[in-house]
């Protein structure tokens, strides 16, 4: 996956 | 997840829940800021557009569910419960939010890590996020007495803003490229708007008074 835009926190 | 992560969001939790149960089970919203209910029920529109298109746990889930339903549901008791809006101290809550709006919109579409919709939408809602809390810490400097719930509401808030931060320390020590600027630095102004009020927080704390925050 693309670290940049990896939105995993709420 | 590290821990303080968890505590971070169990905190954010936590403090939903004490605003709901002030709202629920007095039926008052007294000294609470509907503009910045508003925005927060903006912040979690805007940030989770990708949830039912981006799958990352079924916490993160059930989590963005639970923030979606309670904010616009708290926006619609104190709008529209015949009970409820009575208690809005709608002439102490001026702030124009409107004009915070703007500004983090037109900041999102120009500083941002890719200029796609999604991304510039998630990236308002950490702009917007961090001055939310702006017209509710107005409205408690007007508030004469500020209720025990409604103040441990914003110190929950605030706190669960720090621990994020030490989150953000943790998964950079421990993660490989894990580099978010943008989050990092609209995060941490979002803390230090706190500082002034868990400053006078603790005073009360301590000297075991109301709190009440000087003009």
């Amino acid at each position: 996956a693309d670290i940049i835009t990896e939105h995993d926190e709420l | 997840m590290n821990i303080f992560r968890l505590a971070g969001d169990m905190t954010h939790l936590f403090s939903v829940l004490v605003l709901l149960l002030k709202i629920h089970t007095i039926k008052s919203c007294a000294g609470v800021s509907l503009k910045t209910q508003e925005l927060y029920a903006l912040v979690f529109a805007a940030r989770y557009l990708d949830i039912f298109t981006n799958y990352i746990s079924l916490y993160n889930t059930v989590m963005k569910l639970i923030f979606l339903g309670s904010s616009f549901s708290i926006v619609w008791y104190m709008r529209y419960h015949k009970i409820v809006r009575r208690s809005y101290d709608k002439d102490q809550d001026t702030f124009r939010h409107y004009f915070l709006i703007l500004p983090c919109l037109l900041l999102a579409l120009l500083i941002n890590e890719k200029f796609t919709f999604k991304e510039v939408m998630w990236t308002f809602s950490l702009y917007l996020e961090a001055v939310a809390i702006l017209p509710q810490l107005v409205l408690l400097q007007r508030t004469r007495n500020i209720d025990n719930l409604t103040g441990q509401y914003v110190f929950l808030l605030g706190a669960y803003r720090a621990l994020y931060i030490l989150n953000w320390v943790y998964r950079y020590f421990t993660e490989p490229h894990f580099v978010h600027w943008i989050t990092w630095v609209s995060g941490l102004v979002q803390t230090l708007l706190y500082a002034d009020f868990f400053y006078y927080y603790f005073q009360s704390w301590k000297n075991n008074q109301k709190l009440h925050l000087p003009a």
